[in-house]
């Protein structure tokens, strides 16, 4: 940039050594509200393909930093004022089915424990990838998402309805579940990991497995795979301590 | 008939006198003594340079200028001076070792925004506020 700032009156100037580098480089990161830089992990060749969230999340970042005014706007309506997305990749999925009902859902289980406690969260965001049916044909799809509030042994596990979105079997594209009254029971607690559950019925009420409607879970290509994606309000900055 | 208005004289005021308009009085960029007067100048952070670009996806680095330069009587109108800063530099003219002159730092920052991957490799964006200088004054 422009001129460097000239050393006061009577200062050498000098390069930083090894150890004041790596204090000015974590004086820097708690600027920045990260605790420590992550370890890398070399990501196995196939990591290095453009995954689902990262995609996602970079449009958020040209849209935030005000880039994206160019293509009409954020990709999302959530993004309004949260100055702190997280996107969520590590999850497990269940495929479940009630056979003499035949009831069939897909669950997914987040790891919550990097949720920062006591932001206020804006908005979350359930993002599935639906390819168009090859077994439903013609048909009009409802999506219904749950949250497990609790698991019981002797019985069906209790359910929090979330949201509800209606398409038809051959659309195409990624479908967008509100999960944000999901948000409050995070702060209560807070290391309890999140249970989404996700059913498809046809318009006559029969339970469809959500493979065969189209929805693309964790086998799916890495450009493909679902994730969640939570909007917080962080609170006024807190003044940091003097060093 | 209304009678003329008596012309009231000139209310006395007791601001400053304008520094463009005393005699002698400098006011391109150099301060008294050949110094720059404050102002914000560049600063380029690179998280290339830190080595971060394994685990920041964007931005590379990001332009965070700093505020450096003279804050000497007569503060001229372009450093956005504070009253306090223009009471404190008279003061200083005449106790300058009781009284510093007043500092060049910023009027106005804004925010940038970092998207970087956390430990367990979820992807994070996150707005920090006050991490670019727009504008810089005496204070």
């Amino acid at each position: 940039g422009g001129p460097g700032p000239r050393p006061p009156r009577g200062c050498l100037q000098r390069r930083l050594g090894p150890r004041e580098r790596r204090d000015m480089q974590r004086e820097i990161l708690a600027v920045l509200g990260l605790p420590g830089r992550p370890r890398p992990r070399a990501p196995p060749a196939a990591a290095r393909l453009p995954a689902s969230a990262p995609l996602f999340m970079l449009d958020l970042y040209h849209a935030m930093a005000g880039d994206g005014d160019e293509d009409g706007g954020p990709p999302t309506r959530s993004l309004g004022r949260a100055d702190l997305v997280m996107s969520f990749v590590n999850m497990v999925e269940h495929n479940q089915a009630l056979g003499h009902q035949e009831l069939h859902w897909k669950e997914f289980r987040f790891d919550l424990t990097q949720i920062p406690v006591g932001e206020e969260v804006t908005a979350a965001e359930f993002r599935i990838y639906k390819l168009p049916s090859t077994h439903l044909l013609n048909r009009t799809l409802h999506i219904s998402m749950f949250e497990v509030v609790r698991e019981q042994s002797n019985r069906e596990s209790d359910l929090f309805f979330l949201d509800l979105q209606t398409l038809r079997a051959e659309d195409e594209g990624w479908l967008v579940l509100d999960v944000t009254a999901a948000s409050d029971h995070w702060s209560l607690n807070p290391n309890k990991d999140l249970g989404l559950r996700l059913y498809v019925e046809t318009e006559d009420g029969r339970s469809v497995d959500p493979g065969l409607a189209g929805l693309l879970g964790r086998q799916a290509p890495r450009s493909k795979q679902p994730f969640m994606v939570t909007f917080f309000r962080v609170g006024p900055s807190p003044v940091r301590a003097p060093r | 008939a209304a009678r003329p208005l008596k012309r009231r004289p000139p209310k006395k005021t007791n601001e400053l006198p304008h520094p463009h308009k005393l005699p002698g009085i400098f006011d391109d960029v150099h301060g008294s003594d050949g110094q720059h007067v404050c102002r914000r100048h560049k600063l380029y952070v690179s998280f290339q340079d830190l080595g971060w670009l394994d685990w920041v996806i964007a931005p590379q680095g990001y332009s965070a200028y700093y505020c450096d330069g003279e804050c000497s009587f007569p503060l001229d109108s372009c450093m956005n001076a504070t009253n306090h800063a223009i009471l404190q530099s008279l003061v200083h003219l005449m106790k300058p070792d009781a009284v510093p002159k007043a500092c060049c730092a910023p009027t106005k920052l804004s925010a940038t925004s970092v998207l970087y991957y956390d430990s367990s490799n979820n992807v994070i964006l996150r707005k920090h506020r006050n991490m670019v200088v727009r504008a810089c004054g005496c204070h």
